[in-house]
């Protein structure tokens, strides 16, 4: 990416710390849509040949070659392991991608691009070739964990909820994690509904969307020369040139099409009288405007969001759009330009996108989903040959811009890569926690459930601190286990899925599991309660530290948290301590979450952790 | 999927591969098929055998057949064969 990294602070070349030797080693399963591998950003020069753990093969059909940096790729189905629409090729790309200097979408967001660990290596698994069924996910997770990837990812999902033993990305994040390997999953764009999170498992990183400090404008300069400021990613140049201003009702093929022509619905709208105009439109279909042979589109379109379309387009607010109509009402021959996009600088950045899923966690209540937040709008990254950024246009470009938990999801297993180059002898678990106590903090920027802890979980990724985060809350397998078992899994099941003997005596209850994030859903919000987090922390940090405790409320929170011990003496390195968090209160807000934030801080490390209780 | 038949693809999810040396994972999946369709209506059935790092498959199946091999001895879980989406 050629914006993102800045923005976190993972800086180019001398900027970031790096283990270029642990790097080179490290491998990045990319289980997607497949990859273009004539991509700059896998070019493998500079590369030594494949690190010696690596078991897996280039078996990514005719035509299809590996070298040393994509050292692996296999596909599903009929065909090969090349990427069609671009997104395979993109989300590697934000993970691993060489640095490539001078990249841009048609001049859009210009810089060198590149990935978390671009000294890394890439294993492709194409496990999507329009659709993503379940048998080809885990063929997937069957191959990359014996091949010897490092770290997963995987930037797919449902819009349906299904128990754990039922998600393929669960099942295939499971085993991937008996062999030490984290997979990091895509929340899903079903936001900003409640519960839409579907990957719920504990065992995967579950990564929600985001904005950055760049967006993407788009001016429209009117008639009379005042200048609105609308969103999309428009890469077109009218060079000024003002057009004819139609607005969708006065276009209508019909009298009594007159209100569906103003949303420019297809078949309200005559042609003949929006071919060569700017068409106007109470919503934003400007694929309508394209088909119909308009020059532009300018639509009314308060989202967060705005992906490419084939033609000039620029999605005015609400209150723009008002404006907007009063100038075409009030001139005599209302025109309008729209100009290239450019990129400003967002300082309300970072917040959650609309479209980023929500929890809480149906399966789980009591773990919080998504677990962690990073960049996913507007990402300028790799792009394959085959993909048709506009339509029907045949132009291919090597770049491209994309938003998505898609694109958030490689950004934060790029870290997870990062910090692992650091510390190759931890769990999945180690480097989730990691992650997660060290984000930064992000708050409810609203007062409804979609802008709490169920939109950004721990808060921001933040690379370098992720690198050395002092504590960690580990989870082993067996923990896992007895969590399953705590789950109402019966011995015989857990037995099967682990390969472990299990008898299901130990039961740990989901809020015990040693997450570093502590939740738990209420039976009803008007009575009083006493909850408790049982946690254990490993000291990664250093010898001989003092970790005290500090609980922050979030803003009219009626919780009372005790911690106990408040303080923990740390005298050497990988000792564990354990505490326990005790949350009372009563006449919850039944519509909003409580909050607050527990920090274990030795006045260098700072190892926060939300604590979330909710009811309903 | 269904193929006109009333079978449809299912996930037979099997857990952990055993740790017997001489287990082979793709004779066990045959086997199970074979007891529940009968050898003679076997082709076309087995889809997938997942045999490298967890144990399982991926078959057409009749929903009986569904039913009888989720009741068998060392299956976790046999779910329809979803299709899930780039996000």
């Amino acid at each position: 990416t050629t914006a993102s990294w800045d923005f976190m602070g993972l800086k180019e070349g001398k900027g970031t710390k790096r283990n270029p030797s642990v790097e080179s080693e490290t491998i990045i399963g990319v289980l997607d849509g497949g990859i273009w591998p004539e991509s700059e950003s896998f070019s493998d020069k500079g590369f030594g040949p494949p690190p010696k753990k690596w078991k897996g093969a280039c078996a990514g059909g005719e035509n299809f070659t590996c070298n040393n940096k994509l050292i692996g790729a296999r596909h599903y189905s009929p065909g090969d392991a090349r990427d069609s629409s671009g997104h395979g090729t993109h989300t590697a790309s934000i993970a691993a991608g060489n640095a490539v200097p001078n990249a841009s979408f048609f001049g859009l967001g210009y810089g060198t691009m590149r990935g978390a660990v671009p000294a890394s290596r890439i294993a492709a698994y194409r496990v999507c070739a329009g659709e993503c069924r379940d048998d080809i996910l885990l063929s997937a997770f069957d191959d990359a964990i014996a091949d010897g990837v490092d770290i997963i990812t995987i930037s797919v999902g449902s819009i349906d909820v299904y128990p754990l033993e039922e998600d393929p990305i669960a099942i295939g994040a499971f085993h991937a994690m008996s062999k030490g390997i984290l997979t990091v999953n895509a929340a899903g764009n079903t936001g900003p509904n409640i519960a839409s999170v579907t990957s719920l498992a504990p065992w995967m990183l579950t990564v929600a969307a985001s904005t950055t400090n760049r967006v993407f404008v788009t001016k429209v300069v009117l008639g009379d020369g005042k200048t609105l400021v609308g969103r999309s990613v428009n890469v077109f140049d009218l060079k000024g040139k003002k057009f004819p201003l139609v607005y969708g009702k006065s276009a209508a093929s019909s009298a009594s099409n007159a209100t569906c022509a103003e949303d420019c619905m297809p078949d309200c709208l005559d042609a003949s009288l929006v071919k060569g105009k700017i068409l106007v439109c109470n919503i934003s279909f400007p694929y309508v405007a394209y088909t119909k042979g308009a020059v532009g589109a300018i639509v009314k379109d308060g989202s967060d969001w705005a992906q490419m379309e084939g033609l000039p387009v620029s999605g005015l607010e609400e209150d723009d759009f008002e404006s907007f109509l009063s100038y075409i009402n009030s001139a005599k021959s209302p025109e309008a330009s729209v100009l290239k996009s450019e990129t400003i600088y967002n300082q309300t950045a970072p917040k959650v996108l609309s479209f980023s899923s929500r929890g809480p966690n149906i399966i789980v209540p009591d773990i919080l989903k998504p677990d962690i937040t990073a960049p996913g709008l507007e990402i300028v990254a790799a792009n394959s040959l085959k993909a048709l950024p506009f339509y029907d246009d045949t132009t291919h470009v090597k770049y491209s811009v994309e938003s998505g938990t898609s694109m958030s999801c490689p950004h934060v297993a790029g870290v997870a890569a990062y910090v692992k180059t650091f510390h190759p002898e931890w769990s999945p678990s180690m480097i989730k926690s990691a992650i997660m106590t060290t984000a930064w903090s992000m708050n409810a920027t609203q007062t409804d459930y979609a802008s709490t802890e169920f939109a950004y979980g721990s808060g921001h990724v933040d690379p370098i601190a992720a690198s050395n985060p002092g504590l960690v809350y580990d989870i082993t397998k067996a923990d896992y286990m007895a969590f399953l078992c705590g789950m109402n899994y019966n011995a015989t099941t857990v037995k099967l899925i682990s390969g472990e003997a299990v008898t299901c005596t130990e039961k740990i209850l989901p809020r015990d599991l040693n997450y570093p994030s502590m939740s738990a859903k209420l039976s009803g919000s008007n009575v009083s309660f006493t909850v408790t987090f049982k946690r254990t922390v490993t000291n990664v940090g250093g010898s001989n530290s003092t970790y005290k405790s500090k609980v922050v409320l979030t803003h009219g929170a009626k919780l009372n948290v005790m911690v106990s011990p408040r303080v923990l003496y740390m005298k050497s390195m990988n000792e564990k301590q354990s505490f326990t968090v005790t949350v009372s209160g009563r006449g919850l807000d039944p519509k909003m979450p409580s909050s607050a934030s527990l920090i274990w801080s030795d006045g260098t490390h700072n190892v926060r952790s939300p604590i979330v209780i909710y009811a309903g | 999927t269904h193929d006109g038949q009333d079978k449809q693809e299912y996930i037979v999810y099997m857990g952990s591969l055993p740790s017997q040396a001489d287990y082979a994972p793709m004779s066990h999946h045959m086997s199970i098929l074979q007891e529940i369709v009968g050898e003679s209506l076997m082709e076309g059935r087995l889809l997938r055998s997942y045999k490298r790092s967890f144990n399982g498959f991926a078959a057409r199946l009749t929903d009986s057949e569904r039913e009888q091999v989720a009741g068998m001895e060392g299956v976790v879980s046999v779910f329809p064969n979803k299709k899930l989406k780039l996000q």
